[in-house]
């Protein structure tokens, strides 16, 4: 029982945390025109056992925690990463002084596992 | 305050690359924004979600499940739409029949298009922003051949009627002439030719020069690139 507890001040559970891209923090709101910004988000946090079992994880994943947590030396914990995303349009100028409208997949973060 | 990637250094170009763009490289263009495609943006998906979204209007509803890659308001696939402005002569050609009050050749660039994209929509508009002697009452035959400066080439691409010059006028301009061949062109050179319905040569010429002038014409161009299309669900066996 000692050895699956998560050792103590550790990330909290894997999970989405909000990031903001903001285009003119990229030097990019000159020609972007909308949006000028979207809320990308990414993922954070551990996925040790039992919390893998928790959340969206592949049963590898859960096995592989399992193992970190009886062997934390011989085997990794599993990573946490997205694994449910959404897109985004963006309108823009390019360099033939074009007005475009590009649909971009898997740019939003909805919702993380331990894969 | 971070080091930003510039676009010119290895890593921002290779960015900038990865996502398929290309931005202006002098400074920030002044083009204004065509309507058509702020429409085209808000009714894309997620687009009224992201915060900070700019833009004139009220917010259009998002419906819940849109078709992947397909420009549901133009009724075709494609994943990039591009407005490109004509960039041929500012000034119409003299018409050398009689009849004929307006000749103006048209040039898009189409150097942009990658050999992946595929074609689905090529609409011409064309906004004449009449004069009001022009626009009231007066019928019209519009005709657009493949050409260059005064040089047509053969038979008109198309031929229509047209009722009246106050509203835009759209055409569909894929699988005819240059835009029908399986290989895309590098660019699109028209002539375009407008007489008065029943070949009346009774108006001024002043007239039709402030017609010619007044012209605006753009390409609404529509790709579609399929790898960047999210392929459907499999379904379980």
């Amino acid at each position: 029982a000692t050895h699956l507890a998560p050792p103590e001040g550790l990330d909290p559970p894997c999970k989405a945390r909000q990031l903001y891209i903001n285009f003119r923090d990229v030097g990019w709101h000159n020609w972007i025109i909308a949006p000028r910004g979207f809320m990308a988000n990414y993922c954070q946090g551990h996925c040790f056992f039992p919390a893998a079992t928790k959340m969206s994880s592949f049963n590898h994943a859960v096995m592989q925690s399992l193992m970190h947590s009886v062997a934390p030396t011989a085997t990794p914990p599993p990573c946490c990463v997205p694994v449910k995303l959404s897109p985004i349009s963006v309108l823009f100028y390019d360099n033939s002084d074009n007005v475009v409208l590009r649909h971009y997949e898997d740019m939003v973060v909805d919702e993380c596992g331990c894969r | 305050a971070q080091p930003q990637p510039s676009p010119l250094s290895p890593q921002g170009s290779a960015l900038l690359q990865a996502l398929g763009l290309r931005p202006p490289p002098g400074p920030p263009p002044t083009r204004p924004v065509p309507p058509v495609m702020w429409r085209l943006f808000r009714r894309a998906p997620q687009a009224a979600e992201s915060h900070g979204a700019g833009g004139e209007g009220p917010e259009v509803p998002q419906e819940p499940e849109p078709l992947p890659c397909h420009v549901k308001e133009l009724g075709v696939p494609g994943n990039i739409v591009r407005h490109v402005l004509d960039g041929g002569a500012a000034a119409p050609l003299e018409p050398a029949l009689g009849s004929l009050c307006l000749e103006k050749p048209l040039f898009f660039n189409l150097s942009f298009l990658e050999p992946r994209e595929q074609l689905t929509l090529v609409r011409l508009e064309l906004n004449f922003g009449a004069p009001g002697a022009l626009a009231a009452g007066q019928g019209w035959e519009l005709s657009l051949f493949q050409g260059h400066g005064s040089q047509l080439w053969g038979r008109p691409l198309l031929s229509r009627p047209v009722p009246a010059l106050r509203e835009p006028l759209h055409f569909e301009l894929l699988g005819l002439g240059p835009l029908g061949n399986a290989s895309v062109p590098q660019n699109l050179s028209l002539v375009l030719e407008l007489s008065p319905a029943g070949g009346d040569s009774g108006l001024p010429r002043g007239l039709c020069a402030e017609l010619g002038q007044s012209l605006e014409a753009s390409l609404l161009v529509v790709t579609l690139e399929p790898q960047l299309c999210r392929p459907p669900l499999r379904k379980r066996r």
